[in-house]
């Protein structure tokens, strides 16, 4: 991005100001980051690219890490994964991949919440075919309430050692769907207290500073414990997670980096800084 | 609000008789922040910004106009402008024949659901009938979704088996031809602009069916990379405009600005919604009230 070995200039400087927004950084994370690199310059912490590319590196690490990407576990019984999220971003696929992981770890179960949209349960069914793992399904417009307390109660009487719950994609601005989510966490809570014990908010790197709303209102229903971020393997780099790590402390857990079941990796903090200013 | 905002700046210096440099870079820093904000791509919105200090520059300030509402109006009325004229060209049938039609797009966009969505517009507002071809053969159960969409119009969905998915449009359109069909509109996997396996696929289907109409279907919470999916769309796919999904969220949408910069091809819809009627022609104006914030 900016020339090797160079001593900072102002025009550098706004380059490399340009390069954060270029990736989904968002304004007031960028002013934030800038900030902290014009004083460090100023007071000659910093005076290369090269120092500043570390100096950079650092402190957007620092804004990332320090925070589990393992599954919580329940104390006993089966761990249930909730996962939400709006429209398209990755949920169904994601939840492939993840409960594709998890079965050497023990019986999965996997819940087809979504009872709305045209084929969201064939969907889900084709991949617990594929990957050989149970799933439990109503018909087309029933309550996905309904479904997880079914789905709870086969996790119990089965032992299963992990149970994941899809849910139908929705935007964060319909209440009445949001109010579907709450429902659908309380039927959860009822059958076992301390569930769900992951609550997972799926988005996509593509999404710009939409995703913080996001983080935010999803986070108002759901007492969400890790992000999914998908589609990395795109050319978005996913950069609002850096401005929703401002405002909500939810750790990146996931991120698919595309369409096979295999494409998904535990998040690395540094892999994706990286990247970042690659 | 943005409005309220350059009212405030500017309203300190009614009376100086011009919009001047000095009295508009304060605006216009407001308006950047604005469209970042929105997710107008970073480029797009220095350019915009230029645009909009030409224009506003030298503009006399007419008597009793507060100068904080004359540059609303520059901002507002070039931002309207480049969305598109005030009426959204209506779609090009073909003079004889099927007329077809190829959504395209990123994985999740809304294509799918978007292709029921102008089958039902078509159908109500010209009185054609529509064929609904199930092409995307790589994800889970899509051409079951397509299915149970055309089952909920009542309309054709054809499907193919063994077959590339240029080929199953192909027999598509020959089928609707031969059964007097008036509108094909072809459902493409979603795809990633950076794999060339699958951009080849999607400019093959259009050789091979020469399209009336190619829309670029975009999320309207894209952020800076709408630039970079629509440029690539744009370069191996004769695009004749954009149509704009999940306009019913909060997002600003400031990749509407960004793609119709990026690609010069009009947005022509929008997505209100998940349900079928959830469809409308894309209006510039209100577009830009939203992206301005
Ligand atoms: N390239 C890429 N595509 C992905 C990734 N994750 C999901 N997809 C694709 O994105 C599209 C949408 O995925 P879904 O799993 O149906 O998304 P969803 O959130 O369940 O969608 P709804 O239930 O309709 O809200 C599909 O075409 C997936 O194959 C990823 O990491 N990379
Ligand atoms: N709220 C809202 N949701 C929409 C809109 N358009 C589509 N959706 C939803 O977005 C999700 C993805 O829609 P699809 O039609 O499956 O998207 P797609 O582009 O065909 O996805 P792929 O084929 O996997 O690339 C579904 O949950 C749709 O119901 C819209 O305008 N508003
Ligand atoms: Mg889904
Ligand atoms: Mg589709």
């Amino acid at each position: 991005i900016l020339p090797f070995g160079r001593d900072l200039d102002a025009d550098l400087v706004d380059q490399l100001e340009e390069h954060l927004y270029s990736a989904d950084i968002g304004p007031r994370t960028v002013g934030k980051i800038m900030e902290a690199v014009r004083a460090a310059w100023k007071n000659r912490t910093i005076k290369t690219t090269d120092e500043c590319f570390a100096f950079l590196k650092a402190h957007v690490k620092g804004i990332l890490s320090g925070e589990s990407t393992a599954l919580r576990r329940a104390a006993s019984g089966p761990t249930v994964v909730l996962v939400a999220g709006v429209n398209g971003t990755g949920k169904t696929t994601s939840i492939a991949k993840i409960a594709n992981r998890l079965k050497k770890d023990g019986p999965v179960i996997l819940a087809a919440g979504d009872t709305f949209r045209a084929a969201a349960s064939e969907q889900l069914a084709l991949w617990a075919d594929r990957i050989g793992v149970r799933l439990i399904r109503q018909d087309k417009g029933a309550d996905p309430a309904a479904v997880a307390f079914d789905a709870v109660e086969a996790a119990l009487s089965s032992k299963a050692a992990w149970l994941v719950i899809d849910t139908a994609g929705r935007l964060h601005t319909q209440e009445n769907l949001m109010a579907e989510l709450d429902k659908v966490k309380r039927i959860i809570r009822k059958r076992i207290p301390d569930a769900p014990h992951e609550t997972l908010l799926v988005l996509d790197a593509t999404t710009g500073q939409n995703a913080i709303s996001q983080a935010v209102e999803f986070g108002k229903v759901l007492d969400l414990t890790g992000l999914v971020l998908t589609k990395l393997d795109g050319t978005a780099k996913g950069g609002a997670i850096i401005g929703i790590r401002d405002q909500v402390k939810i750790p990146v857990k996931f991120v698919g980096v595309g369409e096979k079941v295999d494409d998904l990796e535990t998040f690395d903090p540094d892999g994706f800084v990286e990247a970042l200013f690659e | 609000s943005l409005s309220k905002g350059i009212q405030s700046l500017i309203t300190r210096f009614a009376g100086t008789g011009k919009l001047t440099e000095e009295n508009v870079k304060d605006a216009l820093r407001e308006v950047r922040l604005a469209l970042l904000e929105a997710d107008v791509n970073l480029g797009v919105t220095r350019a915009f910004i230029e645009r909009v200090k030409t224009r506003a520059m030298g503009k006399e300030v007419i008597e009793g106009v507060n100068p904080g509402q004359m540059m609303v109006k520059v901002i507002h009325d070039e931002l309207t402008q480049l969305m598109g004229g005030p009426d959204a060209e209506p779609i090009k049938f073909a003079g004889g024949g099927p007329t077809v039609i190829l959504m395209a797009g990123l994985q999740g966009a809304g294509k799918t659901t978007t292709c029921g969505k102008l089958a039902a517009l078509i159908r109500k507002k010209h009185e054609k009938s529509v064929l609904l071809v199930a092409a995307d053969l790589q994800r889970p159960a899509a051409v079951e979704q397509l299915k149970v969409l055309g089952a909920q119009l009542g309309m054709p969905v054809h499907t193919e088996t063994g077959m590339t998915p240029p080929s199953v449009c192909e027999r598509a359109v020959a089928r609707a031809k031969a059964e007097r069909i008036d509108v094909v509109i072809l459902d493409t996997a979603g795809r990633l602009h950076v794999d060339d396996a699958l951009m080849t696929e999607v400019a093959e289907v259009s050789r091979r069916t020469q399209p009336h109409e190619v829309f670029l279907v975009c999320d309207a919470m894209t952020g800076q990379d709408a630039v970079n999916s629509a440029k690539a769309f744009n370069d191996r796919l004769p695009l004749t405009g954009v149509i704009l999904t999940k306009l019913d969220g909060d997002a600003r949408g400031g990749a509407a600005l960004s793609v119709r910069e990026v690609t010069g091809k009009p947005i022509r819809f929008v997505g209100l919604g998940e349900k079928l009627d959830k469809f409308d022609v894309f209006h510039p104006a209100r577009m830009a009230d939203r992206i301005l914030g």
